[in-house]
């Protein structure tokens, strides 16, 4: 079927066939022909054969987010705090997300309540496909206390959740602050290195990583396992506070989709554009804009686009806008005051 | 004039250009994979590319002397009315282990046709 108005000799968008050319039902390709095709086109698109996914599989929000802003759907962008990850996307035109893997029973879990072993499996990455960077999202406490003072985290990469000497990846001190304005919980984002991913996924194809989770008043380092005990009691006080990546008793499979850690990887396919190809940064006010211009300077959006654009305008009036955050490049920042679902 | 008019709107009306194709997902069956778009706006190009070639054809200088030979000798066919400018979609779809992938598909809409 066909959309718009040009439809002067389809007629209503549908295309008609050509007076020479043969009855609609003579020129259905055989079974045989038609599955060959669409083997072909789904090669082009990089799969072998045609996905089957289970029914009511849950789509991670960011994933959603992340579509319906480069859709330029803006109003459609549920999470308020979502930062257009530009830096990333700068470079690859495939986004994959992987959430960690559940051990059955008790395997994985340590006596330390402070401490999760969390492992991802990105051995479906294809080998043709070129890893450029990947962030690691972990919700922060949905009932955390405002009272709770800062706690840092440690993030390490490790192979399995008895490693003797996981790497150190990052720390991070974390307060209250914003949560106090995110009901919903906050999600943070560990920024992760490719190269890192890669060596580390190598072989198995298997990500693992350790968080430890401590009172910023606490001196005990990771290594030295048996002293952790004071700082456990202070942690397992605290545990309301901790990231979400334990599954609630009870919990359905949908809410547990939309809180667990999720593994995002940015990578290129080496076909075609990255995925910001069209978003352009005017320089100064920092806003995103999307369209290509002529030589002459005048935007060549259709009348769809234009649409899209008046849509954008309301959207700003509304009382959220695109702009940098913290002075990051591509950061985006949805003002809590006044923000419309239309 | 009318009758002039009306002939050059109907030559104009068969020239090569783009019209409307929307692909539905659901149609091929591949809404159980790709959770969005629901479809596309794909375009396709058709028509006949006759002398004269006007600018706004995109014809290529290949497409001027093969429609010029075409003139003299009816063996030689008349160049193709194609695509002359394609851009990409982005698909969000499920993979084989029911992960959720975002990617840039590159050359699936048609934006301009050409001689």
């Amino acid at each position: 079927g066909g959309q718009g108005g040009d439809t002067s000799e389809t007629g209503h968008g549908r295309a008609s066939p050509s007076p020479n050319s043969p009855s609609p039902t003579s020129a259905l390709p055989d079974p045989g022909l038609a599955q060959a095709i669409q083997s072909l086109l789904l090669s082009r698109l990089g799969l072998q054969s045609q996905p089957n996914p289970r029914p009511g599989v849950s789509v991670p929000q960011y994933l959603l987010d992340l579509y319906r802003f480069h859709q330029q759907q803006y109003h459609l962008v549920e999470d308020p705090l979502f930062r257009f990850p530009s830096q990333h996307i700068e470079q690859a035109n495939t986004v994959r997300s992987f959430h960690h893997h559940e051990p059955l029973g008790d395997h994985g879990k340590t006596n330390d309540r402070t401490r999760v072993h969390i492992s991802f499996n990105i051995s479906s990455i294809p080998q043709d496909e070129l890893l450029l960077s990947a962030e690691l999202r972990l919700l922060r406490g949905v009932r955390a206390s405002l009272a709770q003072g800062p706690y840092r985290l440690n993030l390490y990469l490790s192979k399995h959740h008895k490693d003797p000497e996981p790497t150190l990846l990052e720390t991070r001190l974390l307060n209250n602050v914003l949560l106090s304005h995110q009901p919903n919980g906050f999600w943070e984002v560990f920024r992760l290195d490719a190269e890192v991913l890669r060596k580390a996924s190598a072989g198995t194809g298997s990500l693992g990583f350790l968080l430890e989770n401590r009172p910023e008043n606490s001196t005990t380092s990771l290594p030295d396992q048996s002293s952790s005990a004071a700082g456990e009691d202070e942690a397992e006080k605290h545990k309301e506070r901790h990231l979400r990546v334990c599954r609630s008793v009870g919990q359905d499979d949908h809410s547990w989709a939309q809180e667990r850690p999720l593994l995002v990887t940015y990578s290129h396919d080496g076909h075609g554009a990255p995925l910001v190809k069209h978003i352009r940064r005017t320089a100064g006010n920092g806003q995103w804009v999307r369209g290509r211009k002529g030589s002459n300077g005048k935007s060549k959006n259709s009348s769809k686009s234009r649409k899209k654009d008046q849509g954008w305008g309301r959207a700003k009036k509304g009382g959220y806008s695109v702009q940098d955050r913290d002075g990051d490049k591509g950061g985006v920042n949805w003002s809590d005051r006044g923000r419309v679902k239309r | 004039n009318g009758g002039h008019s009306a002939k050059l709107k109907r030559l104009s009306r068969g020239r090569c250009r783009r019209h409307p194709l929307y692909v539905d997902f659901n149609d091929v069956g591949w809404h159980k994979w790709i959770i969005a778009p629901s479809g596309y706006d794909a375009f396709f190009c058709l028509g006949e590319c006759r002398y004269p070639l006007a600018d706004h054809m995109n014809a290529s200088s290949h497409a001027v002397v093969q429609t010029m030979v075409n003139s003299v000798n009816g063996a030689v066919p008349r160049a193709c009315c194609v695509p002359t400018s394609l851009s990409p979609i982005a698909l969000l779809y499920l993979d084989h282990q029911d992960r959720v992938v975002l990617k840039n598909y590159q050359d699936m809409v048609v934006e301009s046709c050409g001689c």
